[in-house]
């Protein structure tokens, strides 16, 4: 554990958490892709399937059960509680263009021809376009509330810390894992507009809101 | 491929 991976960590819960607490406190997740949550549910539930079969850490183990409790809650609020509030009309990015794709990749690309392993290979590559539907949905309304691109800049810095331990882990640790790296890499690039706008927009008051 | 790596990172 080193200070990018606790950072990364928590700048993740801090997203998810936003995402919920928003969702809660407006009564409503107007804004927010249905899909990209479902695909964010199944990428923690494909990549967690070890907690049933190892014990890392109580760090770990507690992270995890947050993270897929969390996931599934959101996806609750969204297709359950507040369906009324749900914008579906503008969540119209094909989801089957990501899952089967990378579906495909998984047991093409991956570490070992395992179960586990197969399912975790794709969730890593899946964790790194399920973001898609949501930034989709924004460039098709134009615009997102201020408290959603905190929500997108704490979920996309999470990655990008990632990358730092990784660069940290290779140094120290000798550890490199390509498959993550290389997904990590494609997740972080695609918050990079997003994250320009984050910064010339948000952080200085304004309302995201893109050119029509 | 290399062998599968214990997963200790989330």
């Amino acid at each position: 554990m080193n200070v990018f991976r606790l950072t990364g960590d928590l700048s993740h819960l801090a997203a998810i958490i936003i995402l919920l607490l928003k969702i809660w406190k407006s009564r409503s997740c107007a804004g927010i892709s249905g899909k990209s949550q479902i695909l964010f549910a199944l990428v923690f539930t494909t990549r967690y399937l070890d907690l049933l079969t190892s014990f890392i850490s109580l760090y770990n183990t507690s992270m995890k059960i947050i993270y897929v409790g969390c996931a599934y809650a959101t996806v609750y609020l969204i297709y359950a509680k507040f369906r009324a509030t749900y914008d579906g009309n503008h969540d119209t990015f094909r989801v089957e263009f990501l899952v089967v794709p990378v579906g495909g990749l998984a047991f093409l690309v991956n570490h070992d021809f395992s179960p586990l392993e197969i399912l975790w290979t794709f969730s890593i590559y899946l964790e790194s376009v399920a973001i898609l539907p949501q930034l989709f949905m924004i460039s098709k309304t134009g615009e997102a509330e201020t408290i959603t691109t905190h929500y997108l800049f704490c979920l996309g810095v999470y990655r990008a810390l990632y990358l730092f331990n990784w660069i940290w882990r290779f140094y120290f640790e000798g550890f490199f894992d390509m498959i993550a790296i290389v997904a990590g890499v494609v997740q972080t690039i695609l918050y990079c507009d997003f994250f320009y706008l984050y910064i010339t927009k948000v952080l200085k008051g304004k309302k995201l809101s893109l050119p029509a | 491929d290399d062998d599968a790596v214990p997963k200790d990172e989330l």
